[in-house]
């Protein structure tokens, strides 16, 4: 059976949030490592990729691999249910119908019990390789919801260049163009606020703004942002949670255009 | 959009 119990709904809401507008129905597959989930988009150029280790739960139990095949529609109405600061626990048996979800107070007596339906989700397991990155970017999240939200309203695409002079995010729309270049900065005070590019080549990549702007909803997530580009490669978009948890996304570069 | 999607599968497929 599985009970994992999460010291703040807030997180698993927060995660259900940033990924039910890309994914419809996901299994949640559960073992003793923890919760995983890996669903590509309809268009099957984006990549929902989710780890929750069992360290970020307090307890967690797992006896056997468990696939919770959820709609996140119907997830999102439940998680609606519990406040922000209540403590979230997952129940299910060990061939189950139903998943469980309570919700306790921290500070009050009340206990909210619910359950949803589960869905026989036939869903490939997607093997994600390994990859060295040309360059890896690590920036404020909110800096970088802030750019693909700016640059969208000039364009549908956005090419992000990556160089020894920077980075720099750029995009050609009917009434003009637009451009961002973020250089390396280190803040003593506040290394939430650091940019630090690595890069071993140059990279020069075009990808659909909407996806980005999607990814973005994960920003309350992190305070920062990686992102991991190679020519011809999917971009990885990558938010680390406590306990070495993390969301990724990976978002196919567009080409020829 | 169909390259996007082949590129994926590449990906993946290693």
């Amino acid at each position: 059976m599985l009970e994992a119990r999460l010291e703040q709904a807030n997180l698993f809401k927060k995660v259900v949030d940033a990924i039910k507008d890309l994914v419809q129905d996901c299994n949640f597959d559960c073992n003793d490592s923890g919760i995983a989930l890996q669903a590509m988009d309809n268009s099957h150029v984006a990549l929902v990729s989710m780890m929750l280790r069992s360290e970020s739960f307090a307890p967690f139990r797992c006896d056997r691999n468990i696939a919770l095949g959820i709609n996140l529609t119907s997830l999102t109405k439940v998680l609606k249910c519990a406040q922000s600061d209540d403590i979230l626990t997952l129940k299910a048996e060990d061939a189950p119908d139903v998943v469980e979800l309570v919700f306790e107070s921290a500070e009050s007596d009340r206990i909210s019990e619910y359950s949803i339906k589960l869905m026989d989700i036939d869903q490939e397991h997607l093997g994600i390789p390994e990859t060295d990155y040309g360059a890896t970017i690590s920036m404020p999240a909110a800096e970088f919801q802030r750019i693909c939200r700016d640059l969208i309203a000039l364009s549908e695409s956005v090419s992000i260049e990556c160089s020894k002079e920077g980075v720099k995010f750029a995009c050609q729309g009917d009434i003009g163009s637009g451009a961002v270049t973020l250089r390396q900065h280190t803040n003593v005070d506040k290394p939430e606020m650091n940019v630090e590019i690595n890069m071993s080549e140059p990279v020069s990549l075009t990808f659909s703004l909407k996806y980005l702007v999607n990814f973005c909803k994960a920003s309350g997530l992190s305070n920062q942002v990686r992102l991991c580009l190679s020519n011809e490669v999917p971009l990885l978009v990558e938010y680390s949670l406590a306990n070495n948890s993390h969301l990724r996304f990976y978002l196919a570069p567009k080409i020829g255009d | 959009k169909s390259f996007q999607t082949e590129i994926f599968k590449f990906f993946l497929d290693g």
